[in-house]
Parts: structure tokens; sequence; C-alpha cells
């Protein structure tokens, strides 16, 4: 589904002082993978997630994505891919700040043309699936951090994309809250999508299927969880 | 040191519709304590945190500062509190954003008079305790999640203040960096600071004294944590 070949990702900071985010990273993802990616602050997690997410593009190296090289995509390939099959939550959430949590949810159903009815309704059953039914007039602001997580998580989940890409999806969550959105990932597995979550917790990471460990913008180990 | 006492938080939303982020709250903290505050997602930790900070005003309700009523203080007294007493590390860091690390860190020490030389260099010290010696050149926008959170910290410590709140200060940092910053806040409740910690994770609590639970914007239990 997807294959990384010696991606690299380096920001020039001026006076010959570079940052290499990422260093020749090597992986594949196969449809249906459960994957997770734990590494130290600053390892290149989210920098890498960012590349898998067609919103970043390496320095160097091979990004191919259901069989297609990334950079000869066009504007509105890679439109299509980031809105409708990849789902992505923002580890800084980005979500619009004078919007209230229903309008922020809708906003990729307005991108896929769903009529506004089914638009409301479908964003209403998200929000109340991740436990935010009783918010859904506020905005951003009138929000806790948890709970503007998870408005987050609901609007990458609601155009159904077959790939998701969470980063850090539960930092703000406690863990009855966290035991909830995790539940959901494992049911959207089971029924065949694709899911990569960066996390700090042991615990979300048991989840998962897979367990990618970064250091240092480079790949230390991949491995199987075998506890499952 | 700190008494709260009846303290309600209402937000109107309107038609009818309110919402009791904190309800009846009462609550002592003495001078040197070390305190974990835990609870849903929702519960009004964030609101307490900023009531306690001078950051935001109860509905109504005592809140006795160093035996002074907040509400009776002037708008001088108030920014002395902030600044100079109190140390405060966002939830959401509230960096500037167009300022690199090293000028945020510096920020507080501008308010309190501090010579420019002098500046720069506590802050370098104060990133560099944090972890972030590296990177005091980078923007916000060109650090990871978890060296924003580091940077709010290091700014949040510099003027020594007396008093440090942290609005969950490790939910985006790895294992061996979150014990780095516990074990900073270890020595400061050791030299005599007062510290109240937000967080989901029970293993930060354990750094703490006492363990107090919020549950629908009221206190469940206050107790003294014994394993210590
Ligand atoms: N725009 C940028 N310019 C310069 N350096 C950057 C930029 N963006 C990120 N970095 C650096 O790249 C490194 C990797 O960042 P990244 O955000 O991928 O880390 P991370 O593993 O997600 O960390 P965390 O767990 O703290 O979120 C960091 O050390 C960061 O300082
Ligand atoms: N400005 C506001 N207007 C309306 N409701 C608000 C506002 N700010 C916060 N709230 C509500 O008050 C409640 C408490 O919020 P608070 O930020 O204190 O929660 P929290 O315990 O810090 O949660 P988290 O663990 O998710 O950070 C939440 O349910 C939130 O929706
Ligand atoms: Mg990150
Ligand atoms: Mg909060």
């Amino acid at each position: 589904l997807i294959v990384l070949e010696g991606i690299d990702k380096t920001y020039d900071m001026g006076k010959a002082h570079q940052v290499k985010a990422l260093v020749d990273l090597t992986m594949r993802v196969s449809s249906g993978d459960y994957i997770a990616i734990m590494g130290p602050s600053g390892s290149g997690k989210s920098t890498l997630m960012n590349i898998i997410g067609c919103l970043d593009t390496p320095t160097s190296g091979n990004y191919i994505f259901e069989g297609r090289e990334i950079s000869d995509c066009s504007e509105d390939e890679l439109a299509h891919i980031r809105n409708i099959k990849i789902g992505f939550v923002f580890q800084v959430y980005n979500l619009l700040p004078r919007s209230p949590a229903l309008a922020n949810v809708e906003l990729p159903l307005i991108y896929s043309g769903v009529p506004r009815d089914e638009r409301k309704q479908r964003a209403t059953e998200t929000l109340t699936a991740v436990g935010m039914g009783e918010r859904v007039k506020h905005k951003p602001s009138e929000l806790s951090g948890g709970e503007r997580q998870r408005v987050a998580i609901a609007r990458a989940l609601i155009n159904k994309p077959s790939i998701i890409l969470a980063d850090e999806p539960t930092g703000n969550l406690d863990t009855k809250t966290s035991g909830e959105i995790m539940a959901i990932f494992d049911r959207l597995n089971e029924e065949g999508n694709t899911i990569i979550v960066v996390t700090h917790d042991p615990e979300i990471a048991e989840h998962t299927k897979r367990l990618v460990l970064l250091r240092d913008g480079q790949i230390q180990s991949d491995e199987e969880i075998k506890s499952r």
C-alpha cells in the first residue's frame, strides 16, 4: 500500500546548521496494518507522519502510494489522497478557531460534496461516538484540551478513510476516554482499515500489531507485537 | 497559602444552556505542597488551574491568595502574582509563534527587569536543563510537540516562581523525557516550592504527595499519597 525508500528530511537553519529530522528511512505498510510509532520527543515521528500523509515532502528518497510515486502526482490527486483516502489526526489539532465543533467535523464532508442535512447528521453521529455529543456547538476555545483532541479525531474519521494517521491521539485524554478512542481504532482495523498511531504510551501501542521505534530520525526497530 | 471556597464557574451558552465547569469547589493549598490533579477529560482541571493562576475569575466563591482576596487585588498586584509569584505551564503551550525558543523563555525576565545579557544566559541555561539546548534558535513551528512543551516549561520556571502550576506538562513527552521534567519538579519541591500538576498519567501523579480527583466540576476526593 505504502512504500517509503531512503527517505531523508533535512531542515536548513542557515549558517551551515542543519537539522536531519529523518535519515535514510525505509518502511513498508500493507493494507490492514495496525502500526504504533514510538520514540523520544524530537525523534522524527510527526515529520514521518506528515510525509506519509502527503502534507510534507521529503528532501530525498521515494514515496510510493498505491503503486504511484507521490512526487509525480498532480495537485488534484494529492488533494484526493489527503482528503478522501487518508484521515489525519494532528498532534496540534488544527481546528478552525471560529467554527463550532460541528462545523469543524463537517469540513471534510463539504470537500467530498455531501449535502447539508446528511453532513450535519453524520458529523453529529461521529462527535457522539467520541463522547462529544454534548459539545457540538462549542468553539475550540470553549472546549477542554481533551475535547479538542476528540473533535480532531472525529474530523479525521468522518470521510471513512481507509488509512488513518493519528499523531498522539490520546495525549490529552484520561484512561477511560483513551480506551474509548482505541476501541474505535481497533474496530476500524478489524473492518480492514490501515491505522498508524504515534504514541508515547505503551498501553496504547499494545492495541496495535506492529511497533516501529524511531531514534534520531532513523528506524531503530520494526517488529510485530507478539503479545496479542 | 491558597484558599478556594465555594468556587463556581459557569459558562452561559445562550438559550438557557449552561455549562457548569466548576461547582462549589473548596480546596486549600499550603506552602510546599506537591499536588496532582486528575480527572476525566472535561472535568474542570484546566478551569481550576486558570482560576488558581489568576488567569480567569470564578462566577462566585472566594479565592484567598496569601491572605488576600483576589477579587480585591489591583491589576498591578494581579500582574505581579501571575508573572513573578506563579509559573504557569499551559496545556496549549501559548508560545509566541514568531519568536525563537530563547526569546520565548526570556519574556518573563523582561517583565521582571533583568538586563539583556543575564536574560540570554539564564534562558539558555533553563532551556538546556529541559533538554532543549540544541534548539534555542528554533521558532515554535520548527519544533516538535514535545519540544514546544519543554519550551513552555522552561518559560514557566525562569523567574524562579515559588508556585508552579503545570497543566499536563508531560502529555507530549516520552517516558525518559517525562522523567527528566519530573526530576526538575521534584527538586523544586524539595527546595520548598509549591507545585500543582494536572496529569492523566498515574506515574506522574506518583511523584507528588497529594492527589485531588475532579469529576464533573467537583472534587471527588483529596487525599495524601501514602506510597511515598
Ligand atoms: N520546520 C523545522 N525546522 C527545523 N527543525 C525542525 C522543523 N520541524 C521539526 N524540526 C525538528 O525536527 C525534529 C523532529 O521533529 P518531529 O516533530 O518529527 O518530532 P517528534 O518525534 O514528533 O517529537 P514529539 O514526540 O516531541 O512530538 C525535532 O528535533 C525538531 O526540532
Ligand atoms: N469558554 C467556555 N465556554 C463553554 N464551555 C467551556 C468553556 N471552557 C471550557 N468549557 C467546558 O468546561 C468543561 C471543563 O473544561 P476544562 O478545560 O477545565 O476541562 P479539563 O478537565 O481540563 O479537561 P482535559 O483533561 O480534556 O484538558 C469542559 O466540558 C468544557 O467543554
Ligand atoms: Mg510529534
Ligand atoms: Mg485541560
